[in-house]
């Protein structure tokens, strides 16, 4: 299977999202 | 628990969003009504696999990226193997790039009926996808695409004709939830 960043540079190449880069990671209860 | 981005208001008074990954990995979706006291971190790498535990192998693939592209290694490699893990369960298991491009298929089909994109744009990447995976060119497909072309070719038809009424009828816009639109969205329908 292809390494992460690989599958990374990939899935940018298509154009798909990322979250905005100071976006935090959170959890909701 | 659900996770999902935390973005801080642009300026002082502002509205705290949040973004979670739409289902099947297909973009991202805002999450309204977020009580701030259901908010915690999210710094413990097994805390959030426990919360995404039940999500499907599209969707943990494209958090697994987008976790790997903000710096969240440790998490993005869990997910990434239990994106895997997910894949071979399918009956046909395809391989991370074929389900990497269905995603992509389907987030810029999806794209077409967002408000204000741009639909050109939509269909010049559901080509390139066409074009590089075959296995994307299917009969429902290829029907999506020549309506997609013949939606996005410049517009024949004379004002007040039958015609152009129907090609307004491409920004008709209906709210999903049934909040008020401007009228504007919906007047090609009324005429």
């Amino acid at each position: 299977h292809p390494v992460l960043a690989d599958v990374a540079k990939e899935y940018k190449r298509l154009g798909l999202p990322l979250p905005p880069a100071h976006a935090e990671l959170v959890r909701i209860n | 628990y659900d996770v999902a981005y935390r973005v801080p208001a642009a300026k002082s008074g502002g509205r705290v969003r949040y973004w979670e990954v739409e289902y099947r990995g297909v973009g991202l979706r805002e999450r309204e009504y977020v009580e701030p006291a259901a908010v915690e971190g999210a710094e413990s790498t097994s805390d959030v696999m426990r919360a995404v535990a039940f999500r499907d192998g599209d969707y943990l693939l494209a958090f697994a990226v987008q976790c790997q592209e903000r710096g969240r290694f440790d998490l993005a490699t869990r997910l990434y193997a239990q994106a895997r893990e997910e894949f071979g369960e399918d009956e046909k298991p395809l391989t991370v790039f074929e389900n990497l491009h269905l995603i992509a298929w389907v987030y810029w089909r999806k794209q077409t009926t967002e408000r204000g994109t741009d639909r050109a744009q939509d269909l010049r990447r559901l080509l390139e996808l066409a074009e590089e995976d075959p296995s994307l060119r299917t009969p429902s497909n290829d029907r999506f695409l020549r309506r997609l072309e013949r939606t996005v070719a410049p517009r024949k038809s004379k004002p007040g004709t039958v015609e152009a009424l129907i090609d307004e009828l491409t920004e008709y816009w209906d709210d999903p939830l049934g909040f008020p639109q401007k009228p504007a969205e919906r007047a090609s329908y009324w005429k």
